[in-house]
């Protein structure tokens, strides 16, 4: 079962000013990293109880914590793969989703089962010598909603020219 | 050679194709064009001296002289462009480096900057900022959210309810910054939303700077008891800069539906789907 309280007790603490503004002493700044450590382990099994709810699907999610460095371990080793988009805004928000992968070309097909544009951008990377493929993909999803996006490798380098198939997926 | 950009259909950005630097920043929609030259810099961190043996720490923040040192005075660039997203990437040193980013339908520019390990073998404590540089004539002042409440006018070298003896002449004009800082002539309005807490100033008329980073050899000697120094090789970060350019009139539509939309971002979770059916109960 999952929990949100270790993490609410977690962002109690870090109210502090010293964890704020980052005026602790290493062991404390330690310390506080390992409380939201803690309390977010939980707090990840209380959000894929909820989706599951939501989805109606019971799934083994996962979640990217370190997405914004382009590491991913699920996406990068999936052949294919879902992507849940939750929105917690009141509005419906039009995002760009980035993934960091392993192979070359996808076709992306959206919670209609319609193919969108997507694109796997080799970057140049500046922490290490090689380029990181990333998957880019425009994604719709509705106020305090969810959008399921579904992603499988292909083998053509060109994802529009696949024709839609019709999916479940669905848009809530 | 040329001139270097990125574009879509509501922002061009340029750059110095001899430096690599962000050099102009347009609002196609609103018809604005703003000469903005972004780089790095860094303060060189006060160890004391005879005026006062304060030293910067991680309480306090005291330059040894108002003048910030470039990183670098050039970036090494590389472009990507696709049709889903345009990117520049600038590597300024081996600790720094940004991706200026823009998506279709995007009204800002992106900065997401990577700072780190900032190197201190040089015995020197340094404090990283981000500085845009434009022509607008702000009259000293600029515009911060304080404690993530309502956007506070700052004036420079000025307190509302005391008369001023300016003594840091840097420090003394930093304010916290929860969310955005912005500069205007009133006409034109430059804003840049932050993705956590910073330190932000204008020192001149036209320019906004933001601290991204910090690494100190010193204790401050206001209770810490230790410097604000990481062991080992020491740690880098990794943030987001997002860069309005709009008439003065209508800026706060476009910055408070941006912060709203950073604050409650999007989550991303991946599955493998075709799970079992999942019924509450």
């Amino acid at each position: 079962s999952g929990d949100s309280a270790p993490l609410n007790e977690a962002m109690a603490v870090l109210q502090h000013h010293d964890a704020v503004s980052g005026t602790s002493k290493q062991h404390v700044a330690y310390d506080y990293a390992r409380q939201l450590s803690a309390g977010w382990g939980p707090c990840e099994v209380l959000l894929s109880n909820a989706l599951a709810r939501l989805i109606g699907s019971k799934e083994d999610f996962s979640f990217c914590r370190e997405l914004n460095i382009s590491i991913c371990p699920f996406s990068q080793g999936a052949a294919r793969f879902q992507v849940i988009v939750y929105n917690p805004l009141g509005r419906k928000v039009d995002w760009m989703v980035r993934l960091p992968v392993s192979q070359t070309a996808f076709t992306v097909k959206d919670p209609s089962g319609k193919t969108v544009h997507s694109d796997v951008v080799l970057l140049p990377s500046s922490d290490r010598q090689d380029v990181s493929p990333e998957l880019l993909f425009p994604a719709s999803v509705p106020a305090l909603g969810f959008s399921i996006y579904s992603v499988s490798p292909v083998l053509s380098r060109n994802p529009r020219a696949r024709a839609p198939q019709p999916s479940s997926q669905k848009s809530w | 050679s040329g001139v270097l950009a990125i574009k879509n259909e509501f922002i061009r950005a340029t750059f110095d194709p001899d430096t690599g630097l962000l050099m102009e920043i347009e609002n196609l929609d609103q018809k604005l064009l703003l000469p903005v030259r972004q780089a790095f810099f860094w303060y060189n961190a006060s160890m004391g001296d005879n005026e006062s043996e304060q030293a910067s720490g991680a309480y306090i923040f005291r330059p040894s002289r108002p003048k910030p040192l470039p990183v670098s005075r050039w970036a090494q660039i590389r472009l990507v462009k696709t049709a889903l997203v345009q990117e520049v990437h600038q590597n300024f040193s081996a600790w720094c480096s940004q991706v200026v980013r823009l998506y279709p339908g995007q009204r800002h520019l992106e900065l997401e900057w990577t700072v780190g390990p900032i190197p201190v073998g040089d015995g020197w404590g340094k404090e990283v900022i981000s500085r845009f540089d434009t022509p607008l004539e702000t009259r000293g002042l600029f515009y911060t959210d304080s404690n993530g409440r309502e956007i506070l006018q700052r004036r420079r070298d000025y307190r509302p309810t005391w008369t001023l003896n300016q003594t840091e002449p840097v420090a003394g004009n930093y304010y916290p910054v929860n969310s955005r800082i912005y500069i205007t002539d009133e006409n034109v309005q430059l804003t840049v939303l932050t993705d956590r807490s910073q330190g932000g100033s204008s020192l001149r008329d036209g320019s906004l700077e933001l601290m991204v980073h910090r690494r100190l050899l010193r204790d401050d000697g206001r209770g810490v008891g230790e410097p604000l120094l990481e062991s080992g090789t020491g740690v880098w970060v990794r943030g987001r800069h997002l860069v309005l350019l709009d008439k003065a009139q209508v800026a706060a539509a476009g910055h408070r539906l941006l912060a709203e939309k950073e604050i409650l971002a999007p989550q991303v979770v991946l599955a493998t789907g075709g799970g079992a059916p999942y019924r509450p109960g």
